[in-house]
């Protein structure tokens, strides 16, 4: 019988899920159980709610985002994943109740800055380290 | 803030009573860095007037904000590689103006008391502001710059030369000089003021009262005030002390 035309395997892309790349509102972000993926989340920290305004010169606030959400295997085309968390999650896969999933982390974090008055009358500028959260992760 | 991060299921949620909300406060000006609790500040109508060192600061810091959010783009020129950035303004000033012996200078102090420790200075500047000069014609002047090592009763103070700038009697704006080199003694002796003495000289080596030479002092208007920035780069990230 005529061999049926073999279908060209479609070209396997090879860059990885970019580690930045954030879920769009068109991606998927639920896992297969309909809970959510780990990803990044807004969080605002106000200074003004914090009540320090009288004092804090620059900014009003900043946002630092958090990440949630789960590292269920086959971890999500979105998430960027140790190779540990893989092994991980695999191991959880078999034994669930001697090994914990992986958990949402930060996987890059960046500084934001501060202008405020000191008891001196002094005015300081501080940058911050890892008080931004850029992208998350499985870890 | 925004919408936190939501209780896990199980943990009841609840708001935080005020002194727990006080020690949530502090714990993260803690992580901030931020000296202490702020004080509550109503500064009097005058001091509302936009003032020299916060002006400049405010510039520094939309070039470092900028610097923050164009992650891993070329630093600024500054504040560059500083992470903690201190202007001061200075407490005393001293002259030896017209009517005195010369050489005429102008001496200002300044209270280094709030640097903090562990920090290394990377930069440190004195800006004072220059109107131009109308009795001096349009000369050449040389700015000299020296630290106030130590005073003597009965002699001339030590003095130690920090930077020379050559401008002219009409020039008009900041005049920025480098006081780096004076830095060294700072984390030795904190509690010591910082002393800063400018001399102006024509180009014969006449000595002139900077005052007659245009450098504003205290008198200034507020947004002219001379003012002492120091940047600084932490030693490696200090490990928070577990409370």
């Amino acid at each position: 019988a005529a061999r049926p035309l073999k279908r060209r395997p479609p070209k396997k892309s090879n860059e990885l899920p970019h580690p930045n790349h954030l879920p769009g509102i068109f991606d998927d972000v639920h896992g297969t159980d309909g809970r959510q993926v780990c990803r990044r989340h807004e969080l605002y920290v106000s200074f003004q709610d914090l009540g320090w305004l009288d004092w804090v010169i620059a900014p009003q606030g900043y946002s630092a985002y958090y990440c949630e959400g789960e590292c269920s295997f086959p971890l999500d085309s979105c998430m960027n994943a140790t190779n540990h968390a893989i092994l991980q999650s695999l191991v959880h896969l078999m034994k669930p109740d001697a090994v914990p999933k992986a958990c949402c982390a930060p996987t890059k974090l960046s500084a934001t800055s501060v202008l405020y008055y000191d008891s001196s009358n002094n005015v300081i500028l501080r940058k911050h380290r890892n008080m931004v959260v850029r992208a998350c992760g499985c870890h | 803030g925004g919408p936190g991060p939501r209780p896990p299921a199980g943990c009841p949620a609840r708001r935080l009573g005020p002194r727990e909300r006080r020690d949530m406060q502090r714990e993260i000006l803690a992580v901030l860095g931020l000296p202490g609790r702020p004080r509550p500040r109503a500064p009097p109508a005058a001091a509302r007037l936009p003032a020299s060192a916060p002006l400049f600061m405010l510039g520094l810091y939309r070039a470092m904000a900028r610097d923050d959010h164009e992650d891993g783009g070329p630093p600024a020129r500054r504040p560059g590689r500083a992470d903690l950035v201190m202007s001061f303004v200075n407490v005393v000033e001293r002259d030896r103006t017209l009517g005195h012996q010369e050489p005429h200078w102008k001496e200002f102090h300044f209270d280094l008391t709030q640097i903090p420790e562990g920090e290394a200075v990377t930069a440190a500047e004195f800006q004072i502001y220059k109107l131009a000069s109308t009795h001096l014609l349009n000369r050449t002047l040389h700015v000299s710059t020296f630290e106030v090592v130590r005073e003597q009763s009965n002699r001339e103070s030590d003095l130690f030369f920090l930077d020379l700038q050559t401008l002219r009697a009409g020039d008009e704006g900041w005049l920025v000089l480098d006081v780096t080199a004076a830095s060294g003694r700072w984390l030795l002796g904190r509690n010591k003021d910082l002393g800063l003495r400018l001399y102006v000289e024509t180009e014969d080596g006449r000595s002139v009262d900077p005052g007659l030479a245009g450098l504003l002092g205290r008198r200034a208007p507020r947004s002219k005030q001379p003012f002492l920035v120091t940047f600084f780069r932490a030693s490696p990230g200090p490990v928070r002390a577990p409370r």
